[in-house]
């Protein structure tokens, strides 16, 4: 018997949003410790990696590993059911081939079920080896999700650039060259606000846009956005999900022809 | 000129 209770749909919603785009569906592997999700993008360029910790939940129940196959495109049309502030529980049985999804608002008079169908999906699970990174960048979520929406017009693609003194994203093609700088901040008020670098070594590398612009579909769910960058590895993104897990995109860099 | 790299250049399959 697996059940999993959220107080929220939003925080459900807002998962899906972040991860629908990339894929078309995924598999939800269920334990006693929680849900994971790894899965590549379509043409295998980016891989998503969901963590959501059975303790952020307020009801977790999973007896026997269970691995539930789901269709992104049918999860987000049940999810659309739900009003934001509704009690969300999925539940299914073991060796299942279905899963229920079941919405509450917060009075208790209304109370809807979902049945939907699960998938067997032949995913490959990669292993991410563990990398001391060049630079770590931390900065406004809502920042980083503008500068890849701005620089989109100029080019497919974005070189970013860690140095002590900041982080510089440029792009160039038909129209020009556009470079924003940030520095790293001094004092503010709020830590949310807050552009943190640390530096080992200094990093440039080039990534495309339309997948920066995908992971910022997750822009709702944290303040904060991590990067994480080396020279010739993939790029880590990463947004937390308060008290609950995070969600982790790896890029993999373009490179020289 | 870039090309782009695939994910599996850099992580192997469990």
């Amino acid at each position: 018997m697996f059940e999993a209770r959220l107080g929220q749909a939003t925080i459900l919603k807002k998962i899906l949003d972040a991860i629908k785009d990339l894929l078309n569906e995924a598999t939800f592997d269920c334990s006693d410790s929680g849900i994971q999700l790894q899965a590549m993008d379509n043409s295998h360029v980016s891989l998503v990696s969901l963590t959501l910790r059975s303790d952020g939940f307020d009801k977790f129940r999973c007896d026997r590993n269970l691995s539930m196959g789901m269709n992104l495109g049918s999860m987000a049309k049940i999810l659309k059911c739900a009003n934001n502030e509704d009690n969300v529980t999925m539940k299914a049985q073991d060796n299942a081939d279905t899963v229920t999804i079941m919405f509450e608002s917060a009075n208790q008079e209304k109370v809807s079920d979902y049945e939907m169908k699960l998938m067997n999906l032949d995913q490959e699970h990669l292993g991410i080896p563990e990398t001391d990174f060049s630079c770590v960048v931390r900065m406004p979520a809502m920042e980083f999700a503008r500068i890849c929406r701005d620089l989109a017009q100029f080019s497919e693609s974005v070189v970013i650039c860690c140095t002590k003194e900041g982080v510089k994203f440029s792009a160039s093609g038909d129209v020009g060259t556009a470079n924003i700088k940030l520095a790293q901040t001094g004092s503010v008020d709020k830590e949310e606000e807050a552009v943190i670098i640390e530096m080992q070594e200094p990093v440039t590398l080039t990534f495309a846009c339309r997948y920066l612009n995908a992971f910022t579909k997750a822009t709702p769910l944290s303040t904060q956005v991590q990067l994480s960058m080396c020279a010739d590895v993939p790029l880590v993104v990463e947004y937390a999900i308060k008290d609950l897990g995070h969600i982790r995109y790896y890029l993999a860099p373009k490179i020289e022809d | 000129k870039t090309k782009q790299a695939g994910i599996m250049n850099f992580f192997s399959k469990k």
